[in-house]
């Protein structure tokens, strides 16, 4: 490795109304006299979609392309079968994903890679997060990290952190905030990346995480209207608190006994210190048979807690996993509770590690009873614990049930992220929330409809506009919130961005209809979860056709990375989006490269000019 | 405005910028035998890029058959048709088609222009729709020949001396002063040019984005694969 001489690594990232896009460019010599094989790979947010991968070697470009994942792998299915695999992209750590691949260097050649990607960040407990994972493994000449954030209803804070090795580096990252724009540049030297003056290892191995909230207006949010796609915010966070009724169905069965049950007690402890007075509150155990603290649901009182907390102590793990009958106690409970002197928010949590193993054990059947049962009135969230939970399971129960999935990590701090997510889903602000665009100016809507908004986060819709020209739009938003029901009313009108950020040409280009269509597949993606057979087919076949038309490595399609691997033949890898259920196992290479047929090089420098005859030729003169 | 020549029996292309002051108009198609005249006007962006130079595009277009009395302007806004006294107007804003003795139109909405004109040749103009927000950008006007195969051999404009080939030779490639593209030298009418491997974009099957062609990119608006330099093709008017 040290006969490859890493020139530089940049990393420039632009977010522009939170949609991120990031080019890494890694530049590298082989100074051996040899041929060496040169790696590249770089960590990238797992809610990110790849558009683009190029390998350049001296003057040859290999440019990737995006596939339908069917037709790449048909394409290559000889390969498969002669079990000639290696893994492109891999799961990595909770957040990220890796994209590796190595190539073969001439001596005294250079190479550089380029990955582009793009995603749409999320509002999480007030704040935006923009994740880069920074591995070089060596020391590197020229080693850049920029970050360009415009935001045109104004920045609120921007805090910069980073998880390297040591903190020494952090002092370097310059961060400079204007009201509307921010810009975080890290450039170690040679010298301030050493381990020690006269080491050869790195410091910088790590992740930056660059935080960030904007300025939400309260009223109808906030819209941004650029070559004819539109994006729409809402977060107000100024409004007062809404009660929820909440059950928390926790699985207690055998394979729950250890960390995970102590984990679990103590978030609980947590979570139940921080219900809000107001909020009422019930307890489900389950295995093979359900226990609850209370048969009926309790407000949370100081006296109320204390006892619950009690109960929570005494949870033991034992027997098997029925969770269909966990839930629908707990469905049960809550509609049998609900009266005028309940809430109007009902939440179900459910905390569980593994597969129905008791009752009703046909995964489609519980998903079927669960919304049979909940038909729209509450909210399921799951969070699943360890690495052979069935994800999938619980994120298409969350998913039918307006609900979200999210995995627990079995580390020192499951019962932190426990809490954390609690936190997240802790302050209903909002219920039934409608963005509606009165009129016929809008098209091709992204989902305008949220049951629920909770303090912190962050409701996103885009559309098209029917003319390019349209440049105001009436909105309305309507809402239920704490005593009775709110409408906003508001003309979304095109800002003069070049006023805003007059030198950048980036932000005038197409980012919102990308947005829009990163937005519109992941829903797309979405409701395929849940959706008749018949509209399955539809929906994945909108989601495909959006995903090739705006080459992103989605889970419905393949990007087919061709590089150079001897003097007359290409190699052909295929890196796809991972699912859940593939981010499963972290430790095994989840998908697979794929040896194409050898194709040969063909560049032709010599030619001889002749008239044409009855071959059509073109003439034209346009721009681009 | 980028100009591409296609040579698809040499499986190449050629493409060249030409910029001059906007509102300039230049010829592209001059053919006395069969009576055909294509001219077009250059605008410019509505405002320089900081750092950028500025780019010029195709905002109008006057095409003219002489035998048949035709005259036909096309602008962002607007296709004017006159035909021995007779005038129509038609927007870019619906879809149209006329079927006219000597001349057929078609317009695809927001999009495109197909002008045929009988027993000779066939145009397409495309309509590039630009937010009329964007700061730097406006409207402009592509121009694509679909059959050339009727014109003279005296056919001739910035287009036009195209129609029957061209002949050159390219020697091994060797770096630039660009880093990211490289260079040769192309031996073309008796001149030798350093020219660079780059592409251009054909719009005519996605309007938006384009299908890049691979071309070998003259030099100084063209300078040595035209015939003269780019300024003897200025005219004063559109007809």
């Amino acid at each position: 490795l040290s006969q490859i001489e890493v020139q530089s690594m940049r990393v420039d990232c632009k977010v522009a109304s939170r949609f991120a896009h990031t080019v890494m460019t890694t530049k590298a010599l082989n100074t051996a006299n040899a041929s060496q094989e040169v790696f590249f790979e770089v960590d990238l947010p797992k809610t990110a979609f790849i558009t683009n991968f190029s390998i350049e070697i001296e003057g040859r470009i290999y440019v990737s392309e995006v596939k339908e994942k069917e037709q790449a792998r048909q394409q290559y299915e000889s390969a498969v079968s002669s079990g000639l695999t290696a893994g492109l992209v891999k799961a990595s750590g909770r957040n990220m994903e890796t994209f590796s691949v190595s190539v073969n260097i001439a001596p005294q050649s250079r190479v550089t890679f380029t990955l582009t990607y793009e995603e749409l960040l999320q509002r999480r407990l007030g704040s935006y997060e923009i994740m880069i994972g920074v591995r070089p493994k060596q020391l590197v000449q020229n080693f850049e990290i920029v970050v360009d954030i415009y935001e045109p209803n104004g920045i609120a804070f921007v805090d910069v952190n980073g998880t390297f090795i040591t903190n020494e580096l952090l002092p370097l990252v310059k961060k400079t905030v204007t009201d509307k724009k921010a810009h975080v540049y890290f450039s170690p030297t040679l010298d301030q990346q050493k381990t020690c003056s006269d080491c050869e290892e790195t410091l910088v191995d790590g992740d930056l995480f660059i935080r960030y909230d904007v300025n939400h207006p309260q009223d109808i949010g906030e819209i941004q209207i650029i070559n004819g796609y539109f994006v729409h915010f809402f977060a107000p966070d100024d409004l007062p608190q809404m009660p929820k009724n909440v059950v928390f169905v926790i699985d207690r069965s055998g394979s729950m006994e250890g960390e995970k049950m102590k984990q679990t007690r103590e978030a609980l402890m947590t979570i139940l210190s921080e219900l809000h007075e107001d909020d009422y509150f019930g307890l489900v155990t389950f295995d093979d048979t359900i226990e609850s603290w209370r048969p009926f649901l309790s407000k949370a009182t100081p006296e109320n807690v204390t006892e619950a907390k009690e109960f929570v102590k005494t949870i033991e793990a034992r027997h098997m996993t029925d969770i269909n009958k966990g839930l629908l106690f707990a469905v049960d409970m809550l509609t049998t509770e609900k009266s005028h002197s309940f809430p109007d928010m009902s939440m179900i949590i459910l905390l569980t590690d593994g597969r129905p193993s008791s009752g009703q054990r046909d995964l489609s059947k519980i998903q079927e009873n669960v919304q049979n049962a909940i038909n729209g009135s509450m909210s399921l969230f799951c969070l699943g614990f360890g690495y052979d939970v069935d994800y999938s399971l619980l994120d298409t129960l969350a998913k039918q049930n307006d609900g979200l999935a999210r995995r627990v990590y079995e580390a020192s701090d499951a019962a932190l992220q426990l809490q954390g997510f609690y936190d997240e889903v802790a302050t209903p602000l909002l219920l039934e929330v409608n963005l509606n665009y009165p009129g016929n100016a809008v098209t091709d809507l992204t989902q305008s409809h949220f049951r629920q908004f909770f303090k912190g986060s962050e409701i996103v819709v885009a559309g098209r506009l029917q003319e390019l020209e349209t440049n105001t739009f009436q909105t309305e938003v309507s809402a239920n919130g704490l005593g009775d029901q709110f409408v906003f009313e508001g003309v979304a009108i095109a800002e003069e961005w070049d006023s805003v950020f007059p030198d950048q040409e980036y932000i005038f280009g197409d980012f919102i209809e990308r947005l829009w269509a990163y937005l519109t597949i992941q829903q797309l993606l979405d409701k395929r979860e849940k959706c008749s057979p018949e509209d399955k087919e539809n929906t994945t076949a909108q989601a495909l056709d959006l995903s090739l038309r705006y080459n992103f490595v989605t889970p419905l399609t393949s990007m087919v990375v061709t590089k150079p691997e001897t003097e007359d033949e290409d190699e052909t890898l295929i890196a796809d989006k991972l699912t859940e259920d593939q981010r499963e196992d972290t430790t095994e290479p989840d998908l697979s490269a794929l040896y194409a047929p050898p194709q040969k090089a063909g560049s032709v420098y010599q030619v001889q000019g002749l008239k044409p005859q009855n071959l059509i030729s073109s003439y034209f003169v346009d721009g681009d | 405005p980028h100009f591409i020549i296609e040579l698809p029996d040499q499986n190449d292309a050629l493409c060249f910028n030409i910029d001059h002051k906007p509102g300039t108009i230049f010829n592209l198609v001059r053919d006395p035998p069969t009576g055909i005249v294509v001219n077009g006007q250059i605008i410019g962006d509505k405002k320089i890029i900081p750092g950028n130079k500025m780019h010029t595009y195709f905002g109008r277009f006057g095409i003219v058959n002489e035998k048949f009395g035709i005259r036909l302007m096309v602008s962002t806004k607007e296709i004017l048709v006159s035909e021995r006294g007779k005038h129509a107007n038609f927007s870019w804003t619906n879809n149209k088609t006329l079927e006219g003795l000597n001349m057929d139109l078609q317009v695809i909405k927001d999009r495109s222009l197909t002008v045929t004109l009988r027993n000779s040749v066939k145009f397409l103009i495309i309509l590039h729709k630009i937010w009329k927000m964007h700061p730097y950008h406006q409207d402009y006007l592509g121009f694509y020949t679909l059959d050339s195969h009727l014109f003279s051999s005296n056919v001739h404009g910035l287009l036009g001396q195209f129609y029957h080939g061209v002949n050159f030779e390219v020697s091994d490639l060797f770096p630039g002063k660009d880093p990211d593209k490289q260079d040769a030298n192309m031996f073309v009418k008796g001149n030798k040019l350093t020219v660079t491997r780059g592409w251009k974009r054909d719009f005519r099957q996605d309007v938006k984005n384009g299908e890049k062609v691979p071309c070998w990119f003259i030099h100084n608006n063209g300078t040595g694969l035209l015939d003269g330099v780019h300024t003897d093709y200025i005219v004063s008017g559109l007809f």
